[in-house]
């Protein structure tokens, strides 16, 4: 375990802890996609199906539970706070990131059994997953400052891996092809929202897309 | 470098 994995995952377990903080809070959807929140159930839950047959360590197991159980309260929170009469700005034709996630691991995998598809899909889906939520974003054009630090720490999250994958590939000559090219993937997604959060919120003006 | 992983992250 070092420092950059480390950072990466406390990163994503504080942006889940935002999230819910910044709905239960103000009681209210608003901003946050639910395509992408329920995209990432299904990440989560077709990843980490090892959980019934390999166990890595406690804080692995630990881990893994919580980003199921708490990706799931997500939705049914968001569930919980949607006004239907809102308009929605969460329109994006998500079934295409599923789609290509599923042509993408049939294509790149390690093995080809359900268990090992079904991870590389995890992998795929979750390298596009905030895609409907940058959507709502631009469409809403001002968004809540929370929710700009919430896909910020998730963004940091992957993108803390990359070093990571880096010090394993020379500390024990480890290499996951599938996560490191998806992880990449992933960062780039992102790198547009980096660069306003790090022109908006860092030199402490208000979150406005162009 | 070995290829293969063995899923140890997450």
């Amino acid at each position: 375990m070092n420092i950059f994995r480390i950072l990466g995952d406390i990163s994503h377990l504080i942006s889940i802890l935002i999230l819910i903080h910044a709905v239960s809070t103000t009681k209210s959807a608003q901003g946050i996609s639910l395509k992408t929140q329920a995209a990432y159930v299904v990440v989560f839950v077709s990843r980490y199906l090892d959980l019934f047959f390999r166990y890595v360590s406690l804080y692995n197991t630990l881990m893994k539970l919580f980003f199921i159980v708490s990706s799931i309260y997500v939705v049914f929170l968001l569930n919980r706070y949607k006004k239907n009469s809102e308009k929605t700005n969460d329109i994006f034709p998500v079934w295409y990131l599923f789609g290509g996630a599923f042509v993408f691991a049939l294509i790149f995998n390690y093995e080809f059994s359900i268990v090992e598809i079904l991870w590389s899909f995890s992998l795929w889906l979750e390298s596009v997953a905030i895609i409907p939520q940058l959507v709502v974003l631009q469409r809403t054009g001002e968004a809540q400052l929370l929710t700009t630090h919430y896909i910020f720490a998730l963004g940091l999250y992957r993108a803390l891996y990359i070093p990571n994958w880096i010090y394993r590939y020379y500390t024990e000559g480890r290499m996951d092809k599938i996560a490191v090219i998806s992880g990449i993937l992933q960062t780039i997604v992102y790198s547009d929202f980096f660069y306003i959060y790090y022109k908006k919120v860092v030199k402490n003006l208000k979150f406005k897309l162009p | 470098p070995k290829v293969q992983t063995s899923h140890d992250e997450l």
